[in-house]
């Protein structure tokens, strides 16, 4: 695993959430449930705790969009770049964009899974670099993997617990 | 028949893939020589970080690694 600069982290581990916009590929409770999961996932092995508000500024803001989105880095169409996160700071630090060009799906293998998606994007917005090991989910492509039985790999474990430590309450 | 274009294609992609997540940076006057490798440079870091043959070089594979559906980070610090 890797981390950004000297361990950038939160400096909480109260964060919260906010999803600015839908992807019409999925239904809204699909999202709400890919990306409440992917952050869960995250959660289920650190003290890191994740609220989600629905309006004003969240740590992590996530959205969907295409092409120029409002950033410095426009995505590609199809295929190619799938989505970007930002390390953690103050204003867009955190927020997780995922390409509209995409087709993402909540289960089915047939376009990108965004709870997959998502969970590798939220371990930028918490201050995870790309790991060179084929088996993280913090490996910079995308692979398939089974959502209902997905386990966060020890890479990915002992990268973030080296930011913001165990899960004390398991 | 037609002149094939895919590798006009191909380097343009694979210096748009190095820019975008191996920090490779434009030419700023140097010789072309330094430009050549600074691409190779970038090239086998690449290779290196995906666990390829180093070879600085472009090959089917590591081309076929850069075109897999990945995530926009950069490898590399910036």
């Amino acid at each position: 695993y890797s981390t950004f600069g000297e361990g950038l982290k939160w400096k909480t581990n109260e964060l919260t959430y906010r999803i600015e916009n839908y992807t019409p590929d999925m239904t809204a409770a699909e999202v709400d449930d890919s990306i409440e999961k992917a952050l869960q996932v995250w959660a289920r092995v650190t003290p890191l705790r994740f609220t989600r508000i629905y309006s004003g500024t969240a740590d992590i803001m996530i959205s969907f969009g295409a092409g120029s989105h409002g950033d410095f880095y426009p995505f590609d169409g199809p295929d190619g770049t799938l989505a970007h996160a930002f390390a953690p700071s103050a204003g867009i630090g955190g927020d997780a964009h995922f390409d509209e060009d995409e087709n993402f799906t909540f289960r089915s293998t047939n376009g990108y899974v965004l709870f997959l998606v998502a969970a590798h994007e939220f371990g930028h917005s918490l201050g995870l670099s790309h790991s060179s090991d084929p088996g993280a989910l913090m490996y910079p492509m995308y692979s398939y993997r089974d959502p209902n039985s997905f386990v966060l790999p020890k890479d990915d474990v002992n990268g973030i617990q080296s930011l913001y430590g165990s899960n004390t309450n398991v | 028949g037609p002149i094939s274009r895919q590798p006009e294609e191909d380097d343009a992609f694979v210096e748009s893939y190095l820019k975008k997540f191996y920090n490779l940076t434009e030419q700023t006057g140097t010789a072309s020589h330094g430009r050549f490798s600074q691409l190779s440079l970038k090239i086998a870091e690449m290779q290196k970080f995906f666990g390829l043959t180093v070879t600085g070089t472009m090959d089917s594979e590591t081309l076929n690694v850069m075109k897999k559906p990945r995530c926009g980070v950069p490898d590399v610090a910036q």
